[in-house]
């Protein structure tokens, strides 16, 4: 049970490590085991450095870094073990404008495999789709769907800006 | 597998008529307006792989799911959710290569799933989406304003999630 | 004491409703006390209608809807008893870009009689804002800062997307 | 009264030299790359008008406050903050036109106020603070990521920020 469980840490763990660099410039995370013996004594560890900073815990991370760490996790996971679907509800919200769009290249690739529905926001992930799905309210309080041409939507964001 | 489409009748602002969202493999983007409905559709398919708590499809209780009218329109009786999966590559044990799994609720709270149509429980359900690793409250549906649960949950929990794909 | 808060609370009361059709056009929305009676005997409820939905209680509101509503009573509070500085850190993360413009809007307005110090990463936020600090980490682990002039900021994000 | 300048020095990651951010009434914004340090700016004007809870300012202890080094540089001894404020309204209880506000924090997470340059105690500070209505907690400072706080929030505590104005 536990040899099973260590091959599984060790592929996503490498997956999150080679994930976490290509998000984030300059920067290394690791997942560590909290105890060296039995692996079931203890649990896992995020140790993410960001920009290559010296920081302490996790806790101390910035919001945008956190969002980082937990995005390279989720794609270190479907590496290894792939769900059918990932549904992703706006969690690029507190990423910079670079960072969304290195997230957004992340999933196009991680998508050849796995089906992604991301829900945002921002531009920069939105125009890496490569189908969009517009939903509005234009009756009060009754929500309709209406499939999106990408370049059309990207035109109008780029226009508003 | 993966989602072909998500079929909505009576369940939160998507109001009477039944519509539809055909999806395909890939990445797909949905956009929208604040309270436009973009959120209502991730409660949708939460609600169809079996969660049970309403709270975490934001209502207080399951009929707060159905939809509760406008000037308009009237109230629905009941909520339906149904979402056809491409079943090709056989991860389902099922035959057929499109698979309907759909979930309705009335305003009493009850309920009842269906697969292909016919009747199931919720356990035989939650069995067959077990085949291809989708469970009620996995990593793989990530809620409005919870990606730094990740980070934040401690470290045993975070083992929980490892463990759950070994 | 019952007088004096009612009047304070009418007064907020009736800025919230101002304001917030003001930014959620097509919306209205109410503070109400829970007891008629002694208001001390009940709390204060937010009824916000965004859309002219007919929205059952607060917390069935969307994230961006709970932005905008929390917004528009912190400027109602500010209009009737304004605080020395307002720091909002990322407040329009859940905003859609023309909440977001809508809000900046109204911060520029508030603005005139209050200082408003807002950190954002959003370019609609940014581009109304009449000074603006760069904070960056070019030194591994070290902040620092430096002014930034508006309008070559706003190019910059027009021209990254 | 209004803030004019926030100076830090050993403050989170602001390093050891003495950094000051000048400011004026108005609309300001404060903008940067993920992880530079923006929020930190938040956690010094925090720690200026008297919070006591490190977890407020995203700490452990107060003496997570302080700088903790890099590859070039060493930790800091102390963290020290200051707020001065352009008091020619004179809505601080002081004669002078400029009121610097400031406060520290060691190794061993003790602590010391001043106001212009003179030690004082935390109390004769919040004192001070509520003639202009700042409070440590106060409505005006909205943390990242706390927004829809003041709509999850319960009616009575509500009430209760309505009634610290009145
Ligand atoms: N049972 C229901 N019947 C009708 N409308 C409902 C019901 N439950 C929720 N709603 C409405 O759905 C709207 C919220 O939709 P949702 O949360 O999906 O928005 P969203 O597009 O995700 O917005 P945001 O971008 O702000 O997150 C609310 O305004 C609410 O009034
Ligand atoms: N005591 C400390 N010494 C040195 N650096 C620290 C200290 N405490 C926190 N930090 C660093 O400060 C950084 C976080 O800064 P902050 O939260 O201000 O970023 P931010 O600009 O707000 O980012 P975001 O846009 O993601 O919210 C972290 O990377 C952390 O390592
Ligand atoms: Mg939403
Ligand atoms: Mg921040």
């Amino acid at each position: 049970k536990s040899e099973v469980f260590l091959k599984t840490f060790n592929e996503i763990a490498s997956n999150f490590s080679e994930i976490f660099s290509e998000i984030s410039p300059d920067g290394t995370a690791q997942l560590l085991l909290e105890t060296e013996g039995n692996p079931f004594d203890g649990g896992i560890i995020v140790d993410a450095k960001p920009l290559g900073k010296n920081v302490k815990t996790a806790v101390s991370l910035s919001g945008g870094e956190k969002a980082i760490t937990a995005l390279s996790l989720i794609f270190a996971i479907q590496r290894y073990k792939p769900s059918p679907f990932y549904i992703l509800d706006e969690v690029d919200a507190n990423l910079d404008d670079s960072n969304v769009e290195r997230t957004a290249d992340m999933i196009k690739r991680q998508a050849e495999k796995t089906q992604f529905i991301v829900i945002t926001l921002r531009e920069g992930m939105m125009s890496r789709a490569e189908r969009l799905f517009g939903v509005s309210m234009y009756k009060k309080g009754l929500s309709s769907m209406v499939a999106l041409e990408v370049e059309k939507v990207v035109k109008q964001e780029e226009a508003l800006a | 597998v993966f989602i072909e489409k998500v079929t909505m009748k009576g369940f939160k602002s998507y109001g009477n008529k039944t519509l539809t969202l055909p999806l395909s493999k890939g990445f797909t983007c949905i956009v929208g307006p604040n309270g436009s409905g973009k959120s209502n559709i991730t409660d949708a398919i939460c609600f169809v792989v079996g969660r049970i708590s309403a709270k975490s499809m934001r209502g207080e209780r399951l009929s707060d799911l159905i939809f509760n009218g406008t000037e308009d329109e009237k109230k629905a009786e009941e909520a339906i959710v149904s979402i056809t999966f491409n079943n090709e590559d056989g991860g389902f044990p099922i035959e057929e290569k499109k698979v309907t799994i759909s979930r309705a609720v009335n305003s009493k709270g009850e309920g009842e799933y269906r697969v292909n149509g016919k009747r199931a429980t919720r356990s035989y359900v939650l069995d067959i989406f077990s085949y291809v690793g989708i469970r009620p409250d996995g990593h793989n549906i990530v809620m409005q304003g919870d990606i730094a649960h990740f980070i934040n949950m401690n470290p045993v929990d975070r083992r929980g999630i490892i463990e759950e794909i070994s």
